[in-house]
């Protein structure tokens, strides 16, 4: 289960809260798994009692993004940008702060060894990126792959091609047709954490001649990032306006069996 | 059926809450919190094999304040999911005094008396704070822990005063309850900073944050 309590003291508007901490988690606690599962108890609260805000000063008041049954009132699925500097400052420590618990709680994945970021772009839409993220982070085959240091990077492709088949989100409902991407323009990079080139493990669909000796280095090490690129087309200029989806994981060890199979008795 | 040594494992928690050597780098030992919130922390033996370390928290604001949550997706709500939802209903985002957690047991799938013992709590957390005249709790109730089992209720709030009795608003206080509210974690989560607004640069604000969680993680929160 995931709990969390943030306070601030500055002075947010009673019915900006509900935005402001949504807007927040999205990219945050919301971009986070360990094993998959959702808990019956996952709670953030948030709390702003303006006790550092200088008398006169107009609480925060953001505007309403969210429809009463939750859904994101634009189309596009991208809420328009509140550029009232305020706004933005007040957004962006909230959400720092917010991103960092969370990598906190995968850091301490119940048996985890590796802190892994992926990294998923997209030209067509966030949410495709985000459900392709999803499944690496969520394959238990890509996990122990990671656990023992295994560079089967065939399991991270699988996990990207069923990704589609999965979409359910509120925001996009489960459709015959859904929206997907070629494999034949899909990318897919391990990026090492201490700044050394990417290794490239697939480039537009087709096998690159993997160094094994460097990819193992690159497994050995606590942090990793994988790099996915759906839409890595011939014709890209660079120049493209991608989303890009980030979610963090870890990997799948022998402890967490070990911590869960007799946690209740 | 025969098990080797190696294949015969089971998991308790550590006698001792010692952090790994490894991970004490993510837990600080300073930090700057914001003004009018005090934390405060208290055992109460949850979980029958806790025998000494504190499982109940709480973070008041010393006035009422707006607050907000986000909940898990999940259609089998906890108790204090279904409970601290309904008080944000009832009172409309305003005038709230803080939250009270335990850690040792979920209090979810517990049907009706789970949602009273809920209530229990954030009543309990109540009196504390002299807000017990008003109607609708002010403060919101968090569970963690098994699920399935029904809170021990009042060991709960009987350490409830006690977890009020020693707030403050010292890093240490920050981080007993940071440390109560831990199940399976190897460390305390918690976060502090400090910001500007463009508009009044002279005025820092802080903003200060605690999570707890290790396992069945990921979160989908509206």
């Amino acid at each position: 289960t995931l709990l969390a309590i943030v306070c601030t003291d500055a002075a947010i508007h009673p019915e900006s809260m509900q935005t402001v901490l949504r807007e927040a988690a999205n990219t945050t606690f919301n971009s986070i798994s360990v094993d998959g599962d959702t808990s019956t108890n996952d709670t953030v609260a948030f709390f702003a009692n303006a006790a550092a805000s200088p008398e006169g000063v107009q609480p925060l008041a953001y505007p309403e993004m969210y429809s009463k049954n939750g859904r994101l009132k634009k189309k596009d699925l991208r809420p328009a940008p509140n550029t009232d500097p305020d706004h933005v400052a007040f957004l962006a420590a909230l959400t720092d702060l917010m991103r960092d618990l969370a990598k906190l709680i995968v850091r301490d994945g119940e048996g985890a060894t590796k802190f892994v970021t992926i990294r998923v772009r997209s030209d067509k839409n966030i949410m495709v990126a985000k459900r392709a993220a999803v499944s690496i982070a969520t394959s238990s085959l890509v996990k122990t792959a990671l656990y023992g240091k295994d560079a089967n990077w065939g399991r991270i492709l699988c996990a990207i091609g069923y990704a589609p088949m999965l979409m359910d989100s509120p925001e996009i409902p489960m459709r015959s047709n859904p929206i997907g991407f070629e494999p034949g323009n899909t990318s897919v990079s391990f990026l090492p954490t201490d700044g050394s080139e990417e290794l490239k493990l697939l480039v537009r669909g087709e096998p690159e001649k993997v160094d094994e000796a460097r990819a193992k280095q690159i497994l050995e090490a606590e942090n990793l990032e994988i790099l996915v690129n759906l839409d890595d087309r011939p014709e890209r200029t660079g120049h493209e306006d991608q989303r890009e989806a980030v979610f963090w994981t870890c990997d799948f060890s022998h402890e967490y069996v070990t911590i869960n199979g007799d946690y209740r008795t | 059926v025969c098990l080797s040594l190696s294949q015969y494992r089971s998991y308790s928690a550590p006698a001792e809450r010692s952090i790994p050597a490894a991970k004490q780098k993510y837990v600080p030992t300073t930090g700057t919190y914001p003004k009018g919130f005090l934390a405060g922390s208290a055992y109460a033996g949850v979980k029958a094999s806790n025998t000494k370390f504190d499982d109940v928290a709480l973070i008041i604001s010393e006035k009422p304040c707006p607050a907000t949550a986000i909940f898990t997706r999940n259609l089998f709500k906890a108790a204090p999911v279904t409970v601290s939802k309904d008080l944000l209903e009832q009172r409309q985002s305003e005038g709230f005094r803080g939250v009270v957690v335990n850690s040792g047991c979920a209090n979810a799938v517990t049907g009706i008396e789970g949602r009273e013992n809920a209530r229990a709590m954030s009543t309990a957390a109540d009196a504390c704070t002299g807000s017990a005249a008003e109607d609708v709790p002010q403060t919101l109730v968090m569970s963690t822990g098994v699920i399935g089992q029904q809170l021990p209720i009042e060991k709960i709030t009987n350490a409830i005063p006690k977890a009020h009795a020693a707030l403050g608003s010292d890093h240490q206080h920050w981080m007993n309850a940071a440390q109560a509210i831990c199940t399976t974690d190897t460390f305390p989560k918690l976060i502090s900073r400090t910001f500007t607004l463009p508009s009044h640069p002279e005025t820092t604000y802080s903003i200060a944050g605690m999570t707890k969680g290790a396992g069945m993680i990921h979160p989908n929160m509206a």
